[in-house]
């Protein structure tokens, strides 16, 4: 475990908790987009299958569990919840994720460390949670008026995969030159993803504005 | 066969 790692781990965690606060606080999720939350739940589900077959540490396996358990909560309030429903923009949030979850699928059954259940399941999560943010940065753009705790969320998102690529490159370095090139270049592609939002995002806490992302 | 390198991350 390094600082970048853990940092990286904790800003994850806390933008989960953000999102949490904001859905419970204001028992709305409007500006959230639900197919991005689906798409986050199937991520956790397919790579934390582990969870129950390999310890790693008391750490990991709380993570796990709290990462897996969030993301249900979010998806059931927004899909249940008898308040919190009636104020999702379904209209809005028309991405087409199964795009996403069949792309992602197939380039993990081509690329993948190893051609077993388990392997193909971890390589398919890392390549959805790259592109897992798209149905919400399509509706971000979308309505007009970003919340503060939404825009928050999706900087603290954005900003854990960063940390992560910082900790691969000192896991590089420091451990040996393991080849994880699969998670280097999603993490890559995942981070990309976030540049036009971290540009308005800086641009309206310079100009102390309301975020608004260009259509 | 060399182990498979344990996936600690999250």
């Amino acid at each position: 475990m390094n600082a970048f790692r853990f940092l990286g781990d904790m800003t994850h965690l806390f933008s989960v908790l953000v999102l949490l606060l904001k859905i419970y606080a204001t028992k709305s999720c409007s500006g959230v987009s639900r197919k991005t939350q689906e798409l986050y739940m199937v991520v956790f589900v397919a790579r934390y299958m582990d969870l129950f077959t390999d310890y790693i540490s008391l750490y990991n396996s709380v993570m796990k569990v709290v990462f897996i358990t969030s993301s249900a909560a979010i998806v059931w309030c927004m899909r249940r919840h008898p308040q919190v429903r009636r104020t999702y923009d379904r209209d809005q949030d028309t991405f087409r994720h199964v795009v996403l979850v069949a792309a992602s699928f197939v380039l993990a059954l081509i690329f993948n460390e190893r051609f077993t259940f388990r392997e193909i399941c971890w390589a398919f999560s890392i390549y959805l949670e790259a592109v897992a943010i798209l149905p919400q940065l399509v509706l971000l753009q979308r309505s007009r008026n970003v919340d503060n705790l939404t825009g928050q969320y999706v900087l603290f998102l954005g900003a854990y995969r960063a940390f992560y690529i910082l900790n691969w490159i000192y896991r590089y370095f420091t451990e040996g030159h393991t080849s994880r090139w699969i998670p280097w270049i999603a993490g890559l592609v995942q981070t990309a993803l976030y540049a036009d939002f971290f540009y308005y995002y800086f641009l309206s806490w310079k100009n102390n504005v309301k975020l608004e992302l260009p259509a | 066969a060399t182990p498979e390198p344990v996936k600690d991350e999250l």
